[in-house]
């Protein structure tokens, strides 16, 4: 809806601002190479190492993973981010020292099954929910 | 090292904790896991026949999981045998998010002859349930062995009984739960209902005054349940009775704050 002069000024404001995005951007790029991007980390929980042997009898350990990393400008696809994460990130970069990054964080939680003994000898199969961390993203 | 497989970042830190730090980190678990404090059983013969059905159930899960396949219930627990009589499809198993197996506690088979009957008793403590968990199914599981003693084509007919009041002097008042007629020449593991009564039992713990089984001829002569076949006891443990019940969560699970 804006005249011409106006959407001229417009678009110089625009550009002026993305110019500035761009170079914060290329900063905060330059930042992420060293830092981690957010993604899925190793992590075994081993319940063997733990001495567990006597009374879980399956499994072993679980593949449980972790994540970790940076939630920096631009939030790419893989990054597996919400909208809100997104529009965070934007206001990071007005305000980086009041407002924080998005976190890094679970996105998608897998069960696991253990099976024990309990202290009377009795067996207990039971599902855990939210135990395996199957996708990272930015929050 | 650090290494990049398949977009999952991997971070082998291999690090020594301090015993103090190992103990907080092994109580983490269990509080993840819902236990209070590391169980001590005090059998844990993982060749009993509870732990081998338990540990048939966690594969079929896992196979169910990884490839979508449905795993029979029916066809488990073949490798001491088929089962003989069966309750239930796989739905249930599916839908449980626990499954407890419990032991028998009278520790003496009795066969007890009374009043011209004989019968095996059975006890199962069912106290040690965590809360908020409800019954969905639970079965009674005795293993019947082929018995040469016996002709072929003879059939015996085995009932199970909710033990009501016990009496010193007379027989116990006893409820009928359900029955399975037999050939002596089979040989696997029968499967009972006992649903509604572990139920009852869970509500009112001090109504648990266990099973009895009873084994009769065609003609309605009581037999020891050593003589058709079943298996107590002195039995093989991979062949011992025991109960399974099914649970789910009817709560949801809030960890307390530590």
């Amino acid at each position: 809806s804006a005249g011409g002069k106006h959407k001229n000024q417009g678009r110089s404001r625009s550009s002026k601002s993305q110019e500035s995005l761009r170079a914060t951007s290329l900063a905060e790029n330059s930042s992420s190479d060293q830092r981690q991007a957010c993604m899925k980390h190793e992590l075994y929980v081993s319940f063997r190492d733990l001495g567990w042997q006597d009374w879980i009898i399956a499994p072993e350990g679980y593949a449980a993973y972790y994540c970790e990393g940076e939630c920096s400008f631009p939030l790419n696809s893989y990054m597996n981010a919400t909208n809100h994460a997104i529009v965070q990130t934007l206001v990071h970069l007005i305000n980086p020292e009041n407002v924080p990054k998005p976190c890094c964080a679970p996105t998608q939680l897998n069960a696991i099954s253990v099976l024990y003994f309990d202290d009377s000898s009795n067996v207990i199969l039971k599902k855990y929910r939210n135990m395996v961390v199957r996708a990272c993203g930015c929050h | 090292s650090l290494t990049t497989d398949n977009g999952i970042h991997s971070s082998f830190i291999y690090g020594r904790l301090k015993s103090q730090e190992r103990r907080e980190m092994q109580r983490e678990i269990l509080s993840i896991l819902g236990l209070p404090h590391r169980p001590r059983p005090h059998l844990h013969g993982k060749h009993n026949s509870a732990p081998m059905f338990m540990l048939d159930l966690y594969n079929s899960m896992l196979m169910e999981e990884a490839g979508g396949y449905s795993y029979p219930y029916k066809a488990l627990f073949t490798t001491q045998g088929p089962p003989l009589a069966r309750l239930h499809d796989s739905t249930f198993l599916s839908d449980a998010d626990m499954v407890m197996s419990f032991v028998n506690l009278v520790e003496y088979d009795m066969e007890i002859f009374h009043q011209r009957r004989h019968h095996r008793e059975f006890r199962f403590d069912l106290s040690k349930i965590p809360e908020g968990e409800a019954v969905t199914a639970a079965e009674f599981r005795i293993y019947k062995d082929y018995t040469r003693e016996r002709f072929v084509n003879e059939t015996f007919q085995i009932t199970i009984y909710q033990v009501l009041e016990e009496n010193t002097e007379s027989e116990s008042d006893l409820f009928p739960l359900d029955t399975r007629t037999i050939w002596a020449a089979e040989e696997g593991w029968l499967v009972f209902d006992i649903t509604a009564t572990s139920n009852h039992w869970v509500v009112n713990p001090n109504n648990n005054l266990g099973l009895q089984l009873f084994v009769q001829t065609t003609t309605g002569q009581s037999v020891n349940p050593k003589m058709a076949g079943l298996i107590g006891r002195l039995g093989p443990q991979n062949k011992q009775p025991f109960m399974v019940a099914f649970f789910k969560a009817t709560e949801v699970h809030i960890r307390s704050t530590r």
